[in-house]
């Protein structure tokens, strides 16, 4: 379902190049759960990036279905974003002026949903992830740990079929974790959603059909769980 | 070294009342090494506000050194802030204009240093913190985890005797994540820093003195090393 090939990043900063990712070939089937572990710095984010389309790669492809992304006009980047791809940020980018249920709701007015259905997917998010009282909540009236979770509810609003999960339970405590961990699991298995995590969690180890290491912006190994 | 008394945090949002902390009493002793942890959302940062003096809590005080925070004035305040406590924000809350170099030299700059002084300290701090080669870069050009490092880089330049250490390994690899501990551990043993840590990390349970457990905004136990 997303197939990257010769993936090359640089940054150019003055006279130094940077080279987030140098040269990522990795194919990620339909319906997998796969985790993308590496130092801090090796390029996750970056990967991220490329394979959501939010930033253009310096050479290489990315393909979502068979498309490449690099093809596509404005109009069918942005139905991607909405409808098919969600997106956990690292550092969750939420709204400041928007409160927890209307960040959450945002991309469901992006895809035309009614108003009133709107919230109400919003509510039952919000629900899942444990913050059914935080609802009008702003970010900075918000724990980090809950804000991580209002970034986790809404990428999940227009029902994605790929997740694309940046470091989701870095600022969960054991309990919180697990459950958004159960949450990625049940999506995965009940609904075949295509979950793909960057994460620094050992927890995640055991629901990952693939563990892929990454390191100094290439692929170093890839583990299947069955050989765990 | 930091004692809360009666402790209460309560913000008001038009009809409702949320109760962060709900009395909390609380003796930090000097060059201990003091882990809080608890669920997300039961208030950890909030406390953590009222020690290092950046939010004024509703009821109840704060001692640093015996010596009420509630009865100085902004220049006392600030100096403590400056020299006696160094903050690492959950959220990091680095200046997104400045690189970081400037980043991790500004408290300096506060402090009075020399400015080739507070360089050669920035450079030193960063390179401890595996950053050398990241010095100019600006916080929207590094990772997560090196975003985290220049905070936890910044909270140590004026010689803090205080460590306030909002979740410093939430966005760290396990080798990472373990220098930081390491470089926590070896400032709190050889050179007797205070250090007060909120975490979900388990790995900080073995370097710890005490280990807090908060719920609810309230203190659940308190757990002694020699006792695990
Ligand atoms: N805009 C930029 N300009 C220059 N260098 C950048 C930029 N963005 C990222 N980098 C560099 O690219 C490398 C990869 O960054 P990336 O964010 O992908 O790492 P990561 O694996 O997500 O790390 P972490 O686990 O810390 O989140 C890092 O060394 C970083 O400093
Ligand atoms: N400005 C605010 N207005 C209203 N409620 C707030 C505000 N700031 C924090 N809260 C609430 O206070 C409670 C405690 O927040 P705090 O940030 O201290 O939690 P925490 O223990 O640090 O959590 P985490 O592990 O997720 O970082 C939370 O339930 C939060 O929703
Ligand atoms: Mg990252
Ligand atoms: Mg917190």
């Amino acid at each position: 379902i997303v197939r990257t090939k010769g993936l090359i990043k640089e940054y150019t900063m003055g006279d130094q190049t940077v080279r987030a990712l140098n040269g990522v070939d990795l194919d990620i089937y339909e319906g997998e759960y796969i985790s993308i572990m590496g130092p801090s710095g090796s390029g996750k984010s970056t990967l991220f990036n490329a394979i959501g389309g939010l930033d253009r790669p310096t050479s290489g492809s990315v393909f979502i279905n068979d498309v490449d992304m690099a093809q596509l006009d404005a109009q069918e980047l942005a139905y991607l974003r909405c409808h098919t791809i969600g997106y956990i940020f690292q550092t969750f980018n939420l709204i400041p002026v928007m409160t927890a249920l209307e960040n959450v709701t945002l991309p469901t007015v992006f895809a035309g949903m009614p108003t009133d259905d709107g919230i109400e997917r919003g509510i039952e998010l919000l629900n899942i992830v444990g913050l059914g009282e935080r609802l009008h909540h702003k970010p900075s009236e918000l724990s980090g740990g809950q804000q991580q979770r209002v970034a986790i509810a809404r990428s999940l609003a227009n029902n994605p079929s790929i997740i694309l999960a940046d470091e989701p339970t870095g600022n969960l405590d054991l309990k919180t974790g697990t459950e958004i961990i159960e949450l990625l699991k049940r999506l995965n298995k009940e609904q075949g959603v295509t979950i793909i995590s960057a994460t620094h969690d050992l927890k995640m180890l055991d629901v990952s059909d693939r563990i892929v290491y990454i390191r100094d912006g290439k692929i170093a190994k890839i583990d299947e769980r069955k050989d765990l």
